[in-house]
């Protein structure tokens, strides 16, 4: 596992809330889907450490502001359009995390044959991990490794990602390092 | 039973479908070596730099020839993705290279490595 620079992290990080931009969604996936998935991608990384992450009531107060971008969208790292770069997230305590609105984003590869078609669920939790304060990981399995095949689903945490993400905010007393081995001999 | 890399299995699955132009170019540098000059190289460059592993130069532009610091970005970058540090644009380099991404840059990083393990005779 990696850091950003002089290892940025949020202080007091107890209870984190977040939102998506009501102006900058993608249309083609139902609103309730986006929500369960990114609560769900909160939630891997709540399990191993102490931190709550909640829906903000409104955008605009949230610390976590999440939204789809297509090209250029003002920050200085334009998206490219299919595949390329997926999404970008920044450091603590900034809570910008952006997925580019022009991939073919999925909530299911059932039911979604498109063979660029990225899972959002992954995608999330990746991004997730920057705005905690993990930098890119050389771990080929690790959840922060930088890059994502389409038609992949890359979502449980590995012993490398909870290691780096434990050393900034401590252990989720819930956590078992068991639970996790055990889940992750199941997916090989 | 000897399993297939993810990272070459990648190259199968993606081989035909509408990468990113820019970077799905880049397979046209396979094989491609220190001292040679491929038209559009600059671009690769400007991809390492990106991602952080070259620095932007201050006067001039990328060139499109595979130099000394070409090669010691593609080092960086095989070892950094955990690849077979070659320092040449290898199939499994080149799928890693065309592959979709995060956008966040590979290099303003504190690695982390477990420690070491240390024993002592009694």
């Amino acid at each position: 596992y990696a850091y950003f620079n002089g290892k940025p992290r949020w202080a007091p990080a107890k209870l984190l809330t977040y939102a998506i931009n009501p102006k900058h969604v993608i249309s083609y996936v139902s609103s309730s889907d986006i929500e369960t998935i990114f609560h769900r991608a909160f939630s891997r990384w709540s399990a191993v450490i102490p931190v709550n992450f909640t829906k903000a009531r409104d955008y605009s107060s949230a610390d976590i502001k999440i939204g789809f971008y297509k090209g250029d969208h003002g920050d200085g790292e334009p998206f490219d359009g299919v595949l390329g770069v997926l999404a970008h997230a920044f450091s603590p305590e900034n809570g910008r995390f952006h997925l580019d609105a022009e991939e073919s984003w999925a909530v299911d590869f059932e039911s979604d044959k498109s063979k660029v078609a990225v899972d959002l669920d992954s995608v999330a939790t990746h991004e997730i991990g920057h705005l905690l304060g993990l930098a890119h990981s050389s771990v080929k399995d690790a959840v922060m490794y930088p890059s994502l095949s389409p038609r992949t689903k890359k979502v449980d945490l590995q012993m490398d990602d909870v290691a780096g993400v434990q050393a900034l905010y401590g252990s989720n007393p819930n956590f078992k390092f068991s639970s996790l081995q055990s889940e992750n001999s199941y997916n090989h | 039973r000897i399993l297939p890399d993810p990272a070459v299995t990648v190259i199968t699955a993606t081989a035909n479908v509408s990468h990113n132009a820019t970077w799905h170019d880049f397979t046209k540098f396979l094989d491609a070596g220190k001292g040679s000059q491929v038209v559009g190289m600059s671009e690769l460059k400007k991809y390492f730099s990106r991602f952080g592993y070259l620095p932007v130069p201050e006067k001039t532009n990328f060139t499109d020839v595979f130099d000394k610091q070409l090669e010691s970005a593609l080092t960086l970058y095989q070892s950094r993705l955990s690849l077979p540090v070659t320092g040449k644009l290898d199939p499994e380099t080149i799928s890693a290279i065309t592959s979709p991404r995060c956008g966040v840059s590979d290099a303003p990083q504190q690695q982390h490595t477990p420690a070491k393990l240390h024993a002592t005779r009694r």
